[in-house]
């Protein structure tokens, strides 16, 4: 199950 | 309480469809103002939002705020069971809370009802970026016909499930996809006559490698809609919108992969 800090790190980007 | 009216083929369904190999937990926040859905893909690299406003849903209750994760096969499976003619509706009561039931109702009455455990009663309130946070970290927008960009990422797919590139100028897009055998290209062109098809915005050119898989795998969704919306960026993941309905919308983001 994913987590908000999962969300956080897919949305910071590369 | 909630009750979710439901039918074969609907929106819903049709994310449901879309992300049963991607994921198998769909996160369901519903309040009086109407339903979101997120799911993120087993390997973090994708991620599936769906927004429904209550009055776009009708028949939609919900007395207070719920949040649930729905296990997306058995809820599939369920669906698939029924028939096209019957009445859907999902339901999560404050007695059995924990538990999910769908309901369906054929047109002579007669009734089947599943019933099934939620993966997670008690799930964090998961927040994305905000619109604003999200424009201004793309440098480009395409907006295209669904039906357009879906036959392409199935061509993308087709040709080399792992690696695809996407760019913008402010003159074409491109997309090329890389199969074992050879290459893929597809061309657009901005037409500067007719923009309400098919439209480029971009600040700076944008050039983003992704895996194609998962773009096919959305694209099925978006033909729910006439128009696409593609949100490019150089850093942060492909971002890709169209609305369903009045006020309603569903978006993707694929994570960029790194270009080999």
């Amino acid at each position: 199950s994913p987590t908000q800090k999962t969300l956080d790190r897919f949305f910071r980007g590369h | 309480m909630l009750e979710l009216p439901l039918v074969k083929g609907d929106p819903f369904h049709h994310v449901m469809e879309a992300i049963l190999d991607l994921s198998d937990v769909a996160h369901v926040v519903c309040t009086t103002r109407g339903l979101n859905l997120l799911a993120v893909d087993t390997k973090h690299l994708a991620i599936v939002s769906l927004l429904f406003p209550a009055e776009d849903f009708k028949g939609y209750t919900c007395d207070e705020y719920i949040s649930i994760g729905i296990p997306i096969r058995d809820l599939v499976n369920a669906i698939r069971c029924g028939d096209d003619k019957d009445t859907i509706t999902l339901k999560v009561g404050e007695e059995n809370f924990g538990t999910i039931t769908l309901s369906f109702v054929s047109p002579e009455k007669n009734t089947v009802d599943y019933e099934f455990r939620l993966v997670d009663a008690k799930l964090e309130r998961f927040r994305l970026p905000d619109r604003h946070f999200l424009r201004s970290k793309y440098q480009g927008s395409v907006k295209m016909p669904s039906v357009e960009f879906r036959r392409i990422c199935k061509c993308l797919s087709n040709f080399g499930d792992e690696y695809g590139v996407i760019s913008v100028t402010d003159e074409d897009l491109t997309y090329f996809a890389k199969g074992t055998d050879g290459d893929v290209y597809v061309e657009y062109k901005q037409q500067e006559e007719d923009t309400t098809i098919f439209k480029i915005d971009v600040r700076e050119p944008v050039r983003l490698a992704f895996n194609p898989k998962y773009l096919n795998t959305f694209a099925k969704v978006f033909t729910l809609s006439g128009q696409v919306k593609l949100f490019l960026s150089k850093t942060h993941p492909l971002m890709v919108e169209c609305k369903i309905g009045q006020k309603g919308r569903i978006r993707c983001f694929v994570a960029p992969k790194v270009e080999p």
